[in-house]
């Protein structure tokens, strides 16, 4: 199984994501047109600063009684996001992927010099298991 | 690996859950409190009937401009939930727990009669993993 990881991973243009700067409405209509619970923070050199989900932007402008949404735009991106995010080289080994998916639902894959090359997630690396588990 | 899954199920006690007849206000609180994307719904004999998320109630609300947080009073889990959540039971294999993890952020888990045991998450299966890939 320690064969490469580079046919797992989701390219980076499929995958949904949003900029440090952008305002926090932006985010949530990404976030709830993709379905997806978290997306990448990325910065303008296409790096990745961190994840951002759906709960980070209701848990941060939920009013007493209703979610001020005219708020939203006032807000940016890196304000509310979580700068932890997993990381790891496109060249290292499918344990180390294996070992970062434990706690994460998906990890992000990185070339050697930081910029952004997609993700890597739980389904990818259970489905592989789950092939060699068959065999 | 094909060992038991009783030892990895999160017994029922500890998973945060909902019933079918809640007011949506209750649910929503439950998954802002702990913090999971999603939670079985069970009804009043303790069997799962399907899951609920943050993103299904905020859909269903999702006014024009502003949620209506008075309205979320008025519906129930049942009118929002998905009836869609991957179950098995209890004496079944470890090899069947991977293959419905592969694109399920968690399994429920029944008694004979159907009754709800608790949850095997992606987490506990990658953990397991690991300990064996590491060998
Ligand atoms: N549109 C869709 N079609 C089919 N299945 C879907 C789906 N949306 C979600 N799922 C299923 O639900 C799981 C959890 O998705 P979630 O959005 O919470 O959590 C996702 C999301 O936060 C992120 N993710 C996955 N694909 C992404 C993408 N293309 N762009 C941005 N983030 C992505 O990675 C996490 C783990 O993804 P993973 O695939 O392991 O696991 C996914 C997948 O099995
Ligand atoms: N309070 C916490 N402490 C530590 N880590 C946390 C955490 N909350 C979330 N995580 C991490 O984030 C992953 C995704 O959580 P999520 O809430 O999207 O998705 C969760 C949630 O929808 C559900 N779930 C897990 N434990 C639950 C529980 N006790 N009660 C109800 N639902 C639970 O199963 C999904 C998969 O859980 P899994 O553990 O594989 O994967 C979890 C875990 O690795």
């Amino acid at each position: 199984m320690d064969n490469e990881i580079k046919q797992l991973i989701v390219s980076d243009e499929k995958v949904a994501h949003v900029q440090l700067e952008n305002p926090l409405d932006h985010a949530l209509l990404i976030l709830i047109k993709s379905g997806y619970t978290a997306i990448p923070v990325l910065d303008k050199s296409y790096r990745v600063q961190g994840q951002i989900s759906k709960a980070h932007i209701l848990d941060s402008i939920l009013g007493i009684e209703r979610i001020e949404m005219e708020r939203l735009h006032d807000y940016k991106v890196k304000d509310v996001m979580s700068p932890k995010v997993p990381r790891m080289h496109k060249d290292e080994t499918f344990g180390k992927a294996l070992m970062l998916s434990i706690n994460h639902p998906f990890v992000c894959i990185e070339d050697h010099d930081h910029s952004f090359v997609g993700i890597l997630t739980r389904r990818s690396i259970l489905a592989l298991i789950h092939r060699h588990f068959e065999k």
